[in-house]
């Protein structure tokens, strides 16, 4: 573990926890696309098929028992809670987000460490993350306007990927045969992805204004 | 060393 890895999870952990007081305070899942919270439930899901099998640490594991409990309270909650859902913007979330799990899925079978049941989701769950933020990210453009807790919500989830590439960088110099390749180079796509909101989010920071995405 | 876990990241 580094500092540029538990801040990296830290990161992700405040994104995780900015989504659930967003819906939680304001009752509303407005501006928040369903589909990308399924993606991510499904990218835990498919991640951590090694949970119960392969102990790394207390931390490792708790961890993911968060993320895998906390993507699929916020799924139900969107889907089920009968005022939650009445503000699901249904007709702007309309990314047909399974083809990003087909071609995360066959990019799988084609690159992945090792041609196993446990290596190839992996990979698909690498690759899925780092399309996942898609939907969402054409939500906000379709919306326009986007709310305090949304926006911070995007932004520390892009911000923990761009922690885990200097992670990656670090563990490189640090230790000998470290190759994460898949995970770097998706990494690098995942955080690339969120470009042009972080620009759209330091302007509407600087200019202490609501933040606007372009229509 | 190759049996190293691959996967002790989130």
């Amino acid at each position: 573990m580094n500092i540029f890895r538990f801040a990296g999870d830290m990161t992700h952990l405040i994104s995780i926890l900015v989504l659930l007081l967003k819906i939680y305070a304001t009752k509303s899942c407005s501006g928040i696309s369903l589909k990308t919270q399924e993606l991510y439930a499904l990218v835990f899901l498919t991640r951590y098929l090694d949970l119960f099998t392969d102990f790394i640490s207390v931390y490792n594991t708790i961890m993911k028992l968060v993320f895998i409990a906390s993507s699929l309270a916020v799924v139900c909650c969107m889907r089920m809670h009968r005022v939650v859902r009445r503000s699901y913007d249904k007709d702007l979330d309309t990314f047909r987000h399974y083809f990003l799990i087909l071609a995360s899925f066959v990019l799988a079978l084609l690159v992945n460490e090792k041609f196993t049941f446990q290596e190839i989701f992996w990979a698909f769950s690498i690759y899925l993350e780092a399309l996942a933020i898609l939907p969402q990210l054409v939500l906000l453009q379709r919306s326009g306007n986007v709310d305090n807790l949304t926006g911070q919500y995007v932004f520390f989830l892009g911000a923990y990927r761009a922690f885990y590439i200097l992670n990656w960088i670090y563990r490189y110099f640090t230790e000998q045969h470290f190759s994460r390749w898949i995970a770097c180079v998706s990494g690098l796509v995942q955080t690339v992805l969120y470009a042009d909101f972080f620009y759209y989010y330091f302007i509407s920071w600087k200019n202490n204004a609501k933040m606007q995405l372009p229509a | 060393s190759p049996e190293e876990n691959l996967h002790d990241e989130l």
